[in-house]
């Protein structure tokens, strides 16, 4: 998945989030035209109801559930607007909430607000840490009963874009998780 | 006489004027641009997952184009540096503000299930994971018409001119940029990638191509100059479809001419819900702006603020308060469901956004973290790994 942040010179703004789901999707590959296929029906396969184990077959027509997020927050009021979403399947709303909360209530920068590193909590309710989250924090929530997850999620593959714009300054970031960099004038 | 007073007092009058706005002029320019920190652009941005296609952008702004064309662009340059992301075989979704009118928007392109399917398709659920390879899991892609729908909406650049920066840089001996490089000697995709299709592109002999390796690409540079000159129609009703058809039938993909045909984005309202100062404008189901907007309505009534995380005690508190929210969020993430093929669940999502069920939320979060998992309705969920 990937994620872009756009805002225009007239304050007009673009989240777009764009996805094959899994690295390299099916990888199925179409020689002639170039083009990698996705593996997006994957996604069906956690569509179900709380209690019941019955996965309903596919729909014709149907879109499958998703993370992605591409969201803009306006503030009328101060003219300013935070255009942001993010990347990493399952990560991505834990990633995106962070970020938001960084930047909007905590007062990070956005670049700050983008990098610190997270935590997940997974489907089993467990929380996962992202390498070099606060060690103190985590013990602190260890201490509050909060379970970590056993098996330690391999990669972290979230990344968070965005574009943050307050009054006359306009400030970008792209997560560096992916070496990603901003650019704008 | 009276003329020659009149016009000194009328001088004197302008001087000071004068005068004065300087001075103003001095002291408020000063300090509206020091409020700026160093990094800070003044007129627009973009911020995609590599710089490259982030100039791509930008350029595309400079040149006048709108919001969305930047994007657009962006997306284009984007499939071809981080191709095991993203590219035209699969699906977008937009958010687009519009500042002239006011009004936000919501262009949904996400892949859709086509006709013909495996029917015990998610009987291999389980068995697939954890990467689910292989062509009966490919979805019709929605990419194009995505990229058409937002252009026709809200382009201001001719459409052929968002395709020339990411067409130019395939053919001007493109190599394979640093992040792809990772994906491709990751050891648990590798075996995969081996045995796919994909082997003839990132292979070189028996070896994964390596960062900075040449990454000739000629099919890709051809679609996208037939798309740019053609249209996205060419891949939905034309000979492209046709040709992309064929390759992944022999596959055993199920995909046809008509799944494509049939393919048709949605242009909907944004979910919209006020976060103290700001308002949220997110995508509903089924994208996940409803559990996004779930977790912060419910996080913001604890008031969190950068003085109550200033120790330790207030950042545990504050990360307990967050992990306890994103667990009554797993929780709920059932309601992504397409509304447009399960017309039962429609509205379910709006429920999500209502003040009354993130204060019962709030109610039901303490100091503990080690609650049933029936507390947060986590029972029998059995994974959310969607992407």
């Amino acid at each position: 998945t990937s994620h872009v942040s756009v805002l225009g010179e007239d304050g007009s703004a673009v989240a777009a989030t764009s996805t094959i789901n899994t690295p390299f999707g099916a990888m199925v590959y179409s020689p002639r035209t170039g083009i990698l296929l996705n593996n997006e029906l994957l996604d069906l396969c956690w569509r179900h109801k709380p209690g019941s184990t019955v996965t309903p077959p596919p729909v014709p027509g149907e879109q499958p559930p998703s993370s992605m997020v591409p969201s803009i927050l306006i503030n009328e009021v101060q003219g300013s607007k935070l255009v942001i979403g993010g990347a990493g399947g399952e990560l991505i709303i834990s990633a995106v909430t962070q970020a938001i909360v960084n930047k909007l209530w905590l007062g990070f920068s956005l670049t700050d607000a983008i990098a610190a590193p997270i935590l997940h909590v997974n489907s089993k309710g467990h929380v996962e840490y992202e390498p070099k989250f606060n060690q103190e924090v985590r013990k602190g929530l260890q201490d509050r009963g909060q379970s970590q997850s056993q098996s330690q999620r391999p990669v972290f593959l979230n990344s968070v874009q965005a574009v943050f714009q307050e009054g006359p300054c306009v400030y970008a970031a792209s997560d560096l998780r992916k070496a990603g960099k901003a650019s704008g004038y | 006489m009276a003329w020659g007073h009149r016009t000194t007092v009328c001088l004197v009058l302008l001087g000071v004027s004068l005068g004065l706005a300087i001075i103003v002029l001095a002291v408020v320019l000063p300090h509206h641009q020091a409020s700026c920190r160093p990094d800070a652009f003044t007129r627009a941005a973009v911020a995609a997952d590599s710089k490259i296609c982030s100039d791509i952008g930008r350029v595309i702004l400079q040149q006048q184009g709108s919001p969305v064309d930047a994007a657009i662009a962006a997306l284009i340059c984007t499939g071809v540096v981080n191709p095991q992301s993203m590219g035209l075989g699969g699906g977008v979704v937009f958010t687009i503000y519009n500042a002239s009118t006011g009004k936000v928007e919501v262009i949904n392109a996400r892949e859709t299930v086509p006709a013909s399917h495996d029917q015990r398709l998610l009987d291999q659920c389980t068995n697939a994971l954890p990467l689910c390879t292989g062509a009966q899991w490919i979805g019709v892609p929605g990419e194009l018409r995505g990229y058409a729908e937002a252009h026709r909406r809200y382009g201001r650049l001719p459409w052929a001119q968002l395709f020339q920066p990411t067409i130019a840089l395939l053919r001007e001996g493109f190599r394979v940029p640093p992040i792809l490089s990772q994906f491709l000697n990751t050891s648990f995709l590798q075996p995969c990638l081996n045995s796919s299709t994909l082997r003839q592109l990132f292979f070189n002999g028996t070896e994964t191509l390596r960062s900075q390796d040449p990454l000739p690409w000629p099919a890709l540079a051809n679609t996208l100059e037939t798309v740019a000159k053609e249209g996205a129609e060419v891949l939905y009703t034309g000979k492209l479809g046709q040709t992309l058809v064929e390759d992944i039938a022999w596959q055993g993909s199920q995909l046809t001419v008509q799944d494509l045909a049939a393919f048709r984005p949605k242009v909907v309202e944004p979910l919209e819900m006020a976060l103290g100062n700001y308002t949220l404008y997110s995508p509903p189901p089924p994208a996940g702006g409803a559990i996004l907007s779930f977790i912060l309505n419910v996080l913001k009534g604890f008031n969190f603020s950068a003085e109550t995380v200033a120790g330790p005690e207030g950042k545990v508190n504050m990360y307990h308060h967050l992990v306890e929210a994103l667990k009554f969020a797993v929780g709920q993430r059932w309601r992504l469901w397409d509304p447009y093929s399960h017309p039962g669940i429609q509205n379910i999502s709006q429920d999500l956004l209502r003040e009354t069920l993130a204060q019962h939320i709030r109610q039901q979060i303490d100091g503990r973290g080690d609650h049933q998992l029936s507390h947060y309705n986590l029972s029998g969920v059995r994974g959310n790994s969607m992407g």
